[in-house]
């Protein structure tokens, strides 16, 4: 038998009052609405005794599993109540089956029973806790609510935190676990990111006394556990107590994303790790004809060196020639103006003087020579001791050991005719 | 020139032609002529040639024309009087600055300046070189050049020339010792030679080189004794402002 929904009822075994007969199954199908259990109380009960109720039985099923069995003359124990029997049933149904069996020679009337919709505590009468912190029953239902600072997730059962979003940008500092030392959270996912200028990797350094995540379960997953990822590479995930991995992380990158998960139980100390960023390195490269200025065994990202071109090389940017210039470190690891370079000075054709030329020079870089002659015979070179000879100097000019810069003159020769004159004698 | 010869210009590279007046002067440098004060007087422009041998127009296009650029006549030079009764010439010598540098060669090339020491003082017999375009003792002047070798004389040789000339007091000529006095046998320098170098050969070096001991100036005569500019006693107003001005 099957009814809708009711919040109370009676059940009769047949003929009640009268003796049930021999040989009949009955079943009562008992609903309550949702949300409510059912209270199942005997005030009658006369069936046949037998162990174990083999014989005659009224049996009490809910949720597949008996509740109860009865048989015999059961009889009040409270003068002040009438019922004999009763089940606190946590569910909303309920089943009752009445058998008897064929060879009654007695009489036995059964039994009158009732039930009642009741209001089940979720809270409390479930193995399985409902809340992953405050559950609270109401007729009819429950709900959960979490302490201070936790948030109730959309399952509406389980609490967590708000610890994700935490930027990092500092060049150096420390991140750890919510309420570290103290247990973390469960049921969270922390989500923090360490965001460095380009040009530093973020190094993570995590000794092994500061970790202490639950252990992995028999398959070696982690329940909790902190991941980092960083531009294609993940480390972790990692958990158990002291640090299973190295105690210094190079990420090569200037972000990490840290994921610090938690499950529904087991709640450890945390972690606390530190963090630096550390400068991109550029290479050291090797420059002939400069000079390196700061000198030093290696080079990081910002660094800015002064590099000069040795005495007769210089630097040219355009038209315009130099004698040194700034290089910086770039995020990139490379170093900027890279494409400058000390190559030898050139001074240039040397410049014509008046009454002479120059020798056409082999070339005219850093160190060459050039000699300067003067038409003769009529020109002579004013001052020859300084021999018309000029080297091209790291200024980019063609210097004279005597004369610097100066050009050589060429200077008439005088008083010679070409031809003698000749007095012609009569 | 009295008693000269035909000459060739290579054999007097430094010699100037000046076209007016017709005249002569010495190249000393690539941009200075040295001339006598009284070709210059009066004349900032000059019309000036080197490079010929011959003056005819056609020929003086294949020399070089040269540019003044100014004239500088010693501040010694008494200016103003008239030519033909002029009796006093001391400090007849003027330098021309030229804007453009001649170009030296086979027949453009200076004569050198005497040295300040006294082996650069003429004496009486040394030999030396005129040349010019002037009067000869057959014309008033000639298209093609002329040069004559004369010893150096002494002063008083000039001054007892007979006087030519009637509008001049022979009494009122000036002798100084800023002149020197050349000249033997009718070779001399006369009108239209004025400024051209009166060259003696260097006696420190071996080959054969020369200076400019005179300038042609006056005479009272031609073809007797002529009396020429002493260049080595203008050596320091010569540098200072060939110095000054360049």
């Amino acid at each position: 038998i099957s009814a809708e929904p009711t919040m109370h009822g009676e059940i009769l075994s047949p003929n009640y009052p009268q003796a049930y007969p021999n040989e009949i199954e009955k079943t009562w199908d008992i609903e309550v609405p949702e949300g409510f259990g059912i209270h199942l109380y005997f005030t009658h009960l006369d069936i046949e005794l037998s162990e174990n109720c083999e014989y005659d039985s009224v049996q009490i099923i809910s949720g597949g599993v008996e509740e109860g069995r009865l048989c015999g003359q059961k009889v009040s124990k409270n003068p002040d109540s009438p019922i004999v029997e009763d089940f606190q049933i946590p569910y909303n149904k309920v089943q009752v089956i009445f058998k008897s069996d064929f060879s009654n020679e007695e009489r036995f009337t059964g039994f009158a029973a009732y039930y009642a919709a009741i209001d089940v505590n979720e809270c409390t009468d479930f193995m399985d806790v409902p809340c992953s912190h405050f559950c609270n029953n109401f007729i009819g239902g429950y709900f959960c609510s979490c302490p201070p600072e936790y948030f109730l997730h959309e399952d509406m059962r389980n609490c967590g935190v708000n610890c994700s979003g935490d930027v990092f940008t500092a060049l150096i500092g420390e991140i750890s676990s919510p309420n570290y030392p103290n247990p973390y959270p469960e049921n969270s996912r922390c989500e923090y990111q360490i965001l460095l200028e380009e040009g530093f990797q973020v190094v993570v350094t995590l000794r092994r006394e500061d970790f202490d995540v639950g252990p992995a379960d028999s398959e070696g997953s982690c329940q909790d556990s902190l991941t980092f990822a960083a531009k294609n590479q993940q480390f972790g995930p990692y958990c158990g107590n002291g640090f299973p991995g190295p105690q210094t992380i190079e990420t090569h990158s200037n972000t990490l994303d840290i994921v610090f998960q938690t499950d529904l139980t087991g709640q450890e100390k945390g972690w606390k790790l530190r963090y630096h960023g550390d400068p991109i390195p550029c290479p050291k490269e090797f420059s002939a004809n400069s000079v390196w200025e700061p000198e030093k065994a290696k080079y990081v990202f910002k660094d800015v060196v002064k590099i000069s071109c040795v005495d007769g090389f210089e630097v040219v940017e355009g038209n315009v020639g130099s004698t040194f210039f700034y290089s910086t470190c770039q995020s990139n690891g490379q170093w900027s103006n890279s494409r400058l370079e000390c190559q030898p000075v050139d001074c240039g054709i040397p410049e014509p003087i008046q009454n002479g030329r120059a020798d056409d020079p082999e070339n005219t870089l850093f160190g060459s020579v050039i000699r300067y002659s003067c038409e003769e015979p009529h020109y002579y070179m004013e001052h020859e001791e300084h021999g018309g000879l000029y080297r091209c100097a790291a200024n980019g000019s063609w210097v004279n050991d005597e004369l610097g810069i100066e050009l050589p003159k060429c200077v008439p020769v005088c008083g010679v005719p070409t031809e003698p004159f000749k007095v012609q004698q009569r | 020139i009295f008693g000269g010869y035909p000459a060739k210009i290579q054999s007097f590279p430094w010699q100037v032609f000046f076209q007016y007046p017709w005249a002569g002067g010495a190249l000393i440098d690539e941009y200075w002529v040295l001339t006598a004060a009284h070709v210059v007087e009066g004349i900032s422009d000059p019309s000036m040639y080197v490079g010929s041998t011959t003056v005819k127009m056609e020929h003086l296009e294949n020399g070089q024309k040269l540019t003044t650029e100014r004239v500088i006549i010693h501040p010694g030079w008494k200016a103003g009087d008239d030519l033909d009764t002029r009796t006093n010439f001391d400090n007849d010598i003027a330098l021309v600055k030229l804007k453009d540098p001649v170009k030296m060669g086979p027949t453009v090339s200076p004569i050198c300046l005497p040295g300040t020491t006294s082996e650069y003082e003429p004496s009486e017999g040394d030999l030396g070189l005129i040349s010019g375009w002037g009067r000869t003792e057959r014309r008033y002047n000639v298209i093609h050049l002329r040069g004559a070798k004369l010893p150096v004389t002494s002063l008083e040789k000039c001054q007892q020339v007979k006087e030519e000339n009637p509008k001049a007091r022979a009494e009122a000529y000036v002798f100084t010792s800023n002149m020197i006095c050349a000249g033997e046998k009718g070779v001399d320098s006369c009108q239209g030679d004025s400024g051209g170098a009166f060259a003696l050969q260097d006696p420190n070096v071996k080959v054969p080189k020369f200076y400019a001991a005179g300038l042609v100036s006056w005479g009272k005569k031609c073809g007797t004794y002529g009396i020429y500019t002493k260049v080595k006693n203008y050596m320091g107003w010569i540098l200072q402002t060939m110095q000054e001005y360049s």
